[in-house]
């Protein structure tokens, strides 16, 4: 089975907001 | 049929040919009769002008025949004549036909740097050691390892009035150097300008008088510089350029008047004349096509045996490398397009939370993906995983 592709909503930035990317 | 290339197309030394260098080229005299006019020489009249241009003219076109000086009655007797190659030129021979009887010392002299500095090339003298301080040229040339100016007598008086200087480069050189394979054999024959010092009328014989009885002048015609434009080998012909400057028709990758040096992309190797047996072209470097810009590396020249010194400048198509043949960093070798191909580099596009860094596998263009995920990319939870909140675990096992 081909798992879905990461979905970037889903992601809770909260404590990291350092990292999270441009888009 | 090229001159410089064979018929598989690979490069061979070529040379211009043989030509009188000298031919329709200015001649600047020290002293030219004429001015002001006499019974027999007016430079304001072409039926009576005794011109320095009639040296170089083409053979029995022109009329009076011969260039005369000044009319000379006491020391200094010195004249000189003095032709502008307009290039480098491989000298053969150096000829000055006299209309009158000969000078008894002249000194033949050559510039490599269009008129800047002179060196001797020979001299002819009734008496050499009185004029130049040198014992008479041995008969069988130079005893040293190298050419060097010798004395010759001077020019002997013909029949018909006249007398015949003639120099052949050979008079000066040892035997038994080649020209291909003797660099002072070659700086020897390179000449850019001629210059012929009259130093002594015939009217004087060996005397030194600082007077002449019966007013005497230089007269002279037919001044032959034969020689070929100097081309390194890597040229078979030399033009005008658009500004009127005579230059060598480079082949082999070279470039420069003389073909002296290699053009800018041909630098995998060090330049080098070519030879009867090796043509020595400059060879381009290897940039796959992705620069338009190298340098030479000698150190690099001499790891690889001496066979390839070229390093790439600027790859582009996000290339990398000497021959701009892998990708450079975040950028993968797409296998399904060749390496000269403007898209031979494909861009890593690691995911920005699945994978542990920009740069992927340079070959297979794999990112570095953080635990649990998977894809070239690090774009999807491996199986038995799946997506979390945490963007540094983005995949966690599933329970």
């Amino acid at each position: 089975d081909v798992m879905p592709t990461l979905d970037m909503a889903l992601f809770d930035w909260t404590d990291y907001e350092d990292l999270k990317p441009e888009v | 049929a090229d001159p410089c290339y064979d018929e598989a197309g690979e490069p061979r030394c070529c040379i211009p040919g043989l030509v009188n260098a000298a031919l329709g080229r200015e001649v600047l005299a020290s002293s030219t009769c004429g001015r002001p006019a006499n019974r027999i020489c007016d430079s304001s009249d072409p039926q009576r002008a005794h011109s320095a241009d009639l040296l170089t003219s083409v053979p029995g076109t022109a009329s009076p025949l011969c260039w005369r000086s000044d009319l000379l009655q006491r020391a200094p007797f010195n004249v000189t004549l003095t032709v502008a190659l307009g290039k480098a030129f491989e000298l053969v021979f150096v000829s000055l036909r006299f209309c009158s009887a000969p000078p008894t010392s002249v000194a033949l002299l050559k510039s490599q740097d269009h008129g800047r500095s002179w060196v001797p090339l020979g001299f002819f003298s009734s008496s050499c050691s009185l004029d130049y301080g040198r014992p008479p040229a041995p008969a069988g040339g130079p005893a040293g390892p190298g050419p060097e100016a010798l004395c010759f007598p001077a020019p002997q008086a013909q029949p018909d009035g006249g007398g015949l200087l003639a120099f052949s480069v050979q008079d000066g050189s040892p035997q038994g150097l080649d020209l291909d394979n003797s660099p002072v054999l070659q700086d020897w024959v390179t000449a850019t300008d001629i210059r012929i010092l009259l130093t002594r009328p015939a009217i004087l014989g060996d005397t030194r008088d600082p007077v002449v009885t019966v007013p005497y002048s230089y007269s002279a015609t037919e001044l032959q510089v034969g020689g070929r434009c100097k081309c390194n080998g890597h040229a078979s012909r030399c033009l005008l350029d658009s500004h009127g400057h005579l230059i060598c028709d480079c082949q082999h990758g070279t470039e420069g008047p003389d073909c002296s040096r290699c053009k800018p992309f041909f630098c995998d190797r060090p330049w080098q004349r070519a030879t009867g047996q090796e043509a020595h072209a400059c060879l381009a470097c290897s940039c796959n096509g992705h620069a338009r810009r190298c340098r030479f590396n000698m150190e690099l020249y001499r790891l690889s045996g001496r066979r390839s010194g070229g390093v790439c400048l600027n790859c582009r198509h996000n290339t990398a490398g000497r021959h701009c043949h892998y990708c450079r960093e975040g950028f993968y070798r797409d296998p399904g397009r060749v390496l000269s191909d403007r898209r031979a580099c494909r861009a890593c596009d690691c995911h920005p939370v699945g994978a542990a860094g920009k740069t992927c596998n340079q070959t297979t263009g794999q990112c570095p993906c953080k635990d649990g995920v998977t894809g070239l990319t690090c774009n999807r939870c491996a199986p038995g995983f799946q997506q979390s909140r945490s963007p540094v675990a983005p995949c966690v096992k599933t329970p």
